[in-house]
């Protein structure tokens, strides 16, 4: 039975689409079949496979105007277990923006049903807001990974999002459950870094995962190579610290 | 006879607040009356000042909806020559949300007509998103400054940005021009910073400010000071450059 995840944050930059990517790679490459959706117009999935307006014949806006079997929506990658569904709402394109925000609060969980049991995980990479798009994610999600940049404006932004997720399950899905919050860029030499992980750490007790991801150079080099990093470098930090995530959240699992 | 500059990119987390908040201390540091305007639901000005929810008596949402005198929605700071409109639409505030969102495309212009000759530069912060809010700016704007943090997520979204930008021009504001693309957090020792902004250079010709933003902790502390950089470390590398920046615009106009 499939999980939808959403990685959501309406802080911008905290790494949502670094650890979308990453992560979905990270279950496939331990043989777990996983579907990342772009739900970003800002189209970072595609940038991250590689994928150009040209190779991408159906995508997030057929899925949010049911104009074409979800299937037909779904690309391959090279990694095996892996496929997207990239965002094809270009975001400069406001006729079609206007559509999707438009499209009902549910219509994507709608869409997603008839693949869920075809995927292990499916992961679902939201933009930095809270309009339409974040809405109909988390309502078609059972749970929320959130990435949080230790850094002083993501602390200051945290308490909103935790509010409006809030809302989300006790008026739409009372499934919606946290699978955690995760810290993103981490210099441990940082003072200002650790000030801020501490407080998180206080502030949301129990909820922050114990991997964490470091700043490294390999992660922001995913959308120059068109692969995750575990593609392009196995050994690095970046890709290591995203693997060691997947780890902890099936062990998650196992205990639950 | 005050300019409006919007602070824009629908690229999440790539200096747009940190500018508007440093730029504007910097200008007003030389003498020149400054207006910061926050359009984004985060907050973030508020959050660079100080300022919590019980100190907002009137702000964003009230420009929006037209209900005080927009004088009524100026707080003033500890910086002479420096007052802010904070941003009082908390973005968990689906009710309010809504509200904004389907204001007129022209509403923020109309509010801010009364005020205009009061400042030299009225900056507004935008959302990292291309919809209503950012939408608002753009026709109140005389002028666009883009931050481009030097990373390829950040330089892949930047084409469809300028498409977007470009339609605002054509359909609701012929006088609209760029001020500047302004490269931030810039770390020269990176090879993948220095290869992106030779790609950004070769791309937007001799619209890249000459003035860069180093990365420098000093700015990512301002939330935790609540105040520009400039006031708590003049001397930073930051605070520094945000002069520069400041200098480099006005020289602009000189020339003009
Ligand atoms: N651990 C890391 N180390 C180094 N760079 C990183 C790391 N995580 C993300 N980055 C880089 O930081 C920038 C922001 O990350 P990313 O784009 O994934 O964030 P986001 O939350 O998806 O942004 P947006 O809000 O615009 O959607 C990108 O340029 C990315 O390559
Ligand atoms: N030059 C810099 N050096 C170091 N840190 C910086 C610099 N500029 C910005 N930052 C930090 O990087 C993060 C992102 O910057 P900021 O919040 O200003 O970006 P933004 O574009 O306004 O983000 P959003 O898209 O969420 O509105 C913040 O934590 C900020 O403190
Ligand atoms: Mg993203
Ligand atoms: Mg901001």
């Amino acid at each position: 039975m499939g999980e939808v995840i959403s990685i959501a944050s309406q802080k911008g930059g905290v790494g949502k689409t670094t650890t979308a990517v990453n992560l979905g790679a990270s279950f496939a490459s331990m043989g777990h079949k996983v579907l990342l959706v772009d739900v970003d117009p800002q189209g970072g999935i595609a940038a991250s496979f590689g994928l150009s307006r040209y190779d991408i014949k159906a995508g997030t806006l057929e899925l949010f105007t049911q104009s074409v079997d979800v299937r037909e929506a779904i690309h391959e990658t090279e990694i095996e277990n892996l496929d997207v569904i990239p965002c094809n709402v270009w975001s400069d394109e406001e006729e079609k923006r206007r559509l999707i925000g438009s499209a009902a609060e549910s219509r994507l969980k709608g869409a997603l049903k008839s693949i869920k049991n075809a995927y292990d995980f499916i992961i679902t990479d939201c933009p930095p807001s809270l309009g339409n798009l974040t809405y109909n994610a988390l309502i078609a999600s059972d749970s929320i990974i959130v990435p949080i940049q230790c850094e002083y404006y993501a602390l200051k932004a945290l308490g909103r999002f935790l509010k409006m997720t809030r809302a989300v399950k006790e008026e739409h899905n009372p499934l919606l459950r946290y699978r955690g919050f995760l810290l993103t860029m981490v210099d441990m030499r940082s003072n200002l870094t650790k000030r801020v992980i501490e407080k998180v750490k206080y502030t949301l007790k129990g909820m922050v995962f114990d991997t964490y991801i470091p700043r490294n150079v390999r992660l922001a080099e995913v959308p120059y190579y068109g692969q995750p990093a575990l593609v392009f470098d196995p050994r690095s930090k970046g890709a290591k610290a995203y693997l060691e995530l997947a780890k902890e959240i099936l062990v998650q699992d196992s205990q639950l």
